[in-house]
């Protein structure tokens, strides 16, 4: 707070000692960032995803989207993050998140995505799209089953969501539009969506299998901050 | 609009950069590296109101009404940011999701008086 007497709070800041005043200001900016990310606290985090996985998942995405309009850019080297959308009046998210490993059997694969709650609380969702690795045991037509779950209302278990039937050929990313999945999900206050493979033979272990960390299955959605609806006009 | 240097005690802007692995966030803030927290500061006379960082025009428009109606009622002008732009972020939420934004109007490109 500016001392008494000053009418501006910068001039304020000008009275401080140089070590408060860098104080005052890393405060400052730390509380500015977080509110503007409608965080509480800083996040802990407690698996990173690896660099590996990050930067393939930013590349398929680039390479998957026709419209420059929203590119979640890898990094520059030079630490510049490229801008989303220049220019959009709500805020808008590109969100990635990692498949978490459920139950499986010779047959199926169960992989659980988590979105957080400041995000499913406050965002429509834009798009969201799965990407899959496929690694085919040998030459040939794989039918695969790929299920999308929703968590019941108690949230303890899952219930049937859509079903979609794919002929997998050859090595390589899927893609899959998960938007209205990703949707309810956010609608129904959820944070978790549940995705079940499952295959005819039992060579599914190796068409499911997520050899390595730069083939991670992975969500993309883009979301943009609900507006309120009524507008104050000044 | 004016960089501040030195003791210059006019408006202007000051530069100030959050480094977040000084500040220990580089573990949940993916890019950039830091934050320029830039802000305005300085003085901003009646002579001033209206510039640096605006219109000339509307510097002459400003001062027009100054003298047209009386100085001493005309209020204070102030030291304020007249361009801005978005902070993107790269970071890591709460369950490990990466999430991409730009939070708008965080970064302050240029000071003016009002």
């Amino acid at each position: 707070a500016a001392p008494k007497g000053v009418w501006c709070p910068t001039c304020g800041l000008a009275a401080l000692a140089p070590t408060t005043q860098r104080d005052v200001l890393i405060a400052l900016a730390k509380q500015s960032i977080l509110s503007k990310l409608h965080l509480e606290d800083r996040p802990n985090i407690t698996h990173p995803t690896s660099r590996g996985a990050l930067l393939t998942a930013l590349r398929r995405m680039r390479a998957q989207r026709t419209d420059t309009s929203l590119s979640l850019g890898i990094p520059g080297d030079d630490g510049h993050v490229p801008r989303l959308r220049p220019g959009m009046g709500a805020q808008e998210y590109e969100i990635l998140s990692f498949a978490e490993s459920g139950s499986s059997t010779s047959r199926s694969v169960r992989l659980h995505f988590h979105f957080t709650r400041e995000l499913a609380g406050s965002t429509e969702i834009l798009q969201a799209t799965l990407y899959l690795f496929w690694t085919v045991p040998g030459p040939g037509t794989y039918p695969v089953t790929i299920r999308l779950l929703q968590p019941d209302p108690t949230g303890l278990n899952v219930t049937g969501g859509s079903e979609t039937r794919l002929e997998v050929q050859r090595d390589g990313w899927a893609t899959l539009d998960v938007g209205r999945a990703v949707q309810s999900l956010f609608i129904q206050g959820g944070q978790r969506l549940t995705v079940e493979l499952e295959v005819a033979e039992d060579w599914g272990s190796r068409l499911l299998a997520i050899h390595n960390d730069s083939h991670w299955p992975f969500v993309a959605a883009q979301a943009r901050a609900r507006t309120p609806h009524r507008v104050q006009r000044r | 609009g004016i960089d501040c240097s030195g003791d210059s005690r006019m408006c202007c802007r000051k530069e100030f950069f959050v480094d977040f692995k000084e500040i220990g966030w580089e573990d949940w803030i993916i890019q950039p590296e830091g934050y320029h927290m830039n802000y305005c500061a300085g003085l901003c006379p009646l002579h001033m109101a209206g510039i640096p960082g605006l219109a000339a025009s509307f510097h002459t428009a400003v001062l027009n009404l100054i003298k047209a109606n009386n100085a001493e009622a005309a209020v204070d002008s102030c030291c304020v940011p007249t361009q801005r732009r978005p902070l993107s972020l790269l970071y890591y939420d709460r369950d490990s999701n990466i999430v991409k934004t730009d939070i708008p109007d965080m970064i302050v490109d240029a000071c003016g008086c009002t």
